[in-house]
């Protein structure tokens, strides 16, 4: 089964398809494709691990991660741990089409996004907010932390560096919608 | 997290990313979907793949970089995608996480490593052989 166009993406998040199948039907780059069929599913929260209002950090912060790549010429933007930014994808596009570098994080990507005209907003919705909580109710698991106390398997943070180091299996994080 | 690749009828080839990572992760923490190789990785002269998942592993291997360079060497798409997915399940057994590929000529595959509660991962093709977005799906290794 083989025929070009052709567009493919991660799990049943049809919208995002039909989106870039659209761009490329109007005469649209592949680039324009994919960054409008991520920025689908940006706008729509595909399952809650994409775009604003999921996955809040530790602190109940939203973050993204966004890439786009130009297989022609090998061009690169990405942007990390970008905040108050709802469109990843699109800075990502900037930071290829308006910087030399590849990748931008944190703070200083959401001040070069908003430099570039992308508006500044909260990410954090009420499901967030009510997913941080239950978090915190839950004495903060599951978590990411080890070597550390107190024991993070059972208590939140602030933490602090256990003098002794074990090494021990990586726990299993596997969580249907927390995903990268 | 989606992950996208698009191939034009003439062969421009493009992959992107996009996600809010894990739940409860560490403040400043990144997955693998910006990092190029990792999240994906797109060469018109050899193909493009996207990968999902537990980004804190599979960025360690970058398996988006590995199943294009295979696909450049010939292998078929599915058959890149299951090496990019062995090559992590060698050190980390159980973990979470699926990958796409395709090549210059149209042809794709998946491949998803197969842990508690998963064991079939669902992706989206849109080609002009239908007239909508099809839902495949691939049993995981």
């Amino acid at each position: 089964h083989a025929s070009l166009p052709l567009v493919i993406n991660t799990w049943p998040f049809k919208n995002a398809t039909a989106a870039a199948w659209s761009v490329l039907q109007s005469g649209g780059s592949v680039l324009d494709a994919v960054e409008k069929g991520c920025a689908r599913c940006e706008i729509e929260q595909c399952d809650g691990s994409v775009g604003y209002g999921g996955s809040p950090d530790e602190s109940g912060e939203t973050t993204l991660d966004a890439m786009i790549m130009n297989g022609d010429t090998m061009d690169v933007g990405a942007v990390a741990d970008l905040r108050r930014i709802k469109n990843a994808i699109g800075v990502a596009r900037a930071v290829m089409e308006r910087t030399d570098h590849t990748l931008l994080v944190g703070e200083s990507a959401s001040v070069f996004a908003e430099n570039m005209g992308f508006i500044a907003e909260d990410l954090t919705t009420n499901r967030s907010l009510n997913t941080f909580s239950q978090w915190l109710k839950g004495n903060c698991q599951p978590n990411y932390r080890k070597n550390v106390f107190p024991d993070p398997s059972i208590s939140c943070g602030p933490y602090k560096p256990r003098v002794t180091l074990q090494r021990r299996k990586r726990v299993r994080h596997m969580y249907r919608h927390s995903h990268d | 997290t989606i992950g996208m690749i698009a191939f034009s009828q003439d062969g421009h080839v493009a992959a992107g990313t996009s996600t809010n990572g894990l739940m409860h992760k560490v403040p400043g923490r990144v997955g693998d979907s910006p990092i190029v190789g990792a999240g994906a990785y797109a060469d018109s002269s050899a193909g493009a793949a996207a990968a999902t998942g537990d980004g804190d592993v599979m960025m360690r291997f970058l398996p988006s970089y590995l199943a294009v360079e295979l696909m450049r060497a010939g292998a078929d798409p599915s058959a890149a995608c299951e090496t990019a997915i062995s090559r992590i399940k060698r050190h980390h057994s159980e973990f979470f996480g699926a990958i796409i590929c395709a090549n210059t000529t149209g042809h794709y595959g998946a491949a998803c490593n197969k842990s508690p509660g998963f064991s079939k991962f669902q992706y989206m093709v849109r080609d002009s052989k239908s007239d909508t977005p099809v839902l495949k799906s691939v049993d995981c290794i």
